[in-house]
């Protein structure tokens, strides 16, 4: 394992990529 | 002030005045009133009772009322204030304006650890962001290998785990947020500027000289 890899994004940027997180929904007709 | 407070607060369960949740929102109250246009189309889409129930949460979100979601599971327990299992337009107008894009910073700090911290200990435990990653790995159909999983969860918690006790407290969350300010783009929507023209219906229903 490497945990200092600089490429690695980290776990909540990747859960922030969830659409169930946008609640743009609401003002879509 | 007439029917919106005498007959919305019969109709609408919980409902509060406008002016007041202006003055405790970052709405104006013209921009409540907008809100309370949606608030109405939402509340009445599953069943007509004047409040949001998970379902109809699903729905105005998804446009799919059987979508099971960790995520939206978790927002909808946030909405729900007053944890009474249905959201009135108090608690939606108080959680939206979170989002809000002239909310305060540190709002959107609070909401976005609450969201994370998922049993609601006070803590973002490691076992919380597992879930949360496979969930959305599930949701996306992307694939990736356990022990990848577990490096992502190595380097996170090396970074926001200051004290490295294996969960992340409210302090090193501000901290890490600080660092990685992305991490605040959910908790923003635009479209809350917007608010009053998405919804000019409002101007009709409304009794306040502010408009």
């Amino acid at each position: 394992k490497n945990p200092d890899s600089p490429t690695l994004i980290n776990a909540f940027q990747l859960i922030g990529m969830s659409s169930c997180l946008d609640l743009s929904g609401f003002f879509e007709k | 002030m007439g029917c919106f407070h005498s007959t919305a607060s019969k109709q609408f369960p919980g409902h509060e005045d406008p002016v007041i949740l202006a003055s405790q929102t970052a709405f104006s109250v013209s921009e409540v009133e907008a809100l309370f246009e949606l608030y109405k189309s939402i509340s009445s889409s599953v069943i007509d009772d004047g409040l949001i129930n998970k379902e109809e949460f699903q729905l105005a979100l998804f446009k799919n009322r059987k979508k099971e979601n960790l995520f939206a599971n978790r927002i909808f327990e946030l909405f729900d204030v007053k944890k009474k299992g249905v959201i009135d337009f108090g608690d939606f107008v108080k959680s939206l304006s979170v989002f809000h894009p002239n909310a305060p910073h540190e709002d959107k700090i609070d909401f976005s650890f609450k969201l994370y911290d998922l049993d609601g200990t006070g803590f973002i435990e490691r076992q919380e962001v597992k879930q949360m990653l496979i969930a959305l790995l599930c949701e996306s159909g992307m694939k990736l290998a356990d022990e990848t999983v577990e490096i992502i969860l190595d380097k996170t918690f090396l970074e926001a785990d200051v004290n490295q006790d294996g969960k992340i407290d409210k302090s090193e969350w501000q901290n890490f947020v600080r660092q990685n300010p992305s991490l605040l783009k959910i908790m923003t929507l635009p479209y809350l500027r917007d608010i009053t023209t998405t919804f000019p219906s409002f101007v009709f229903h409304s009794e306040v000289d502010e408009i």
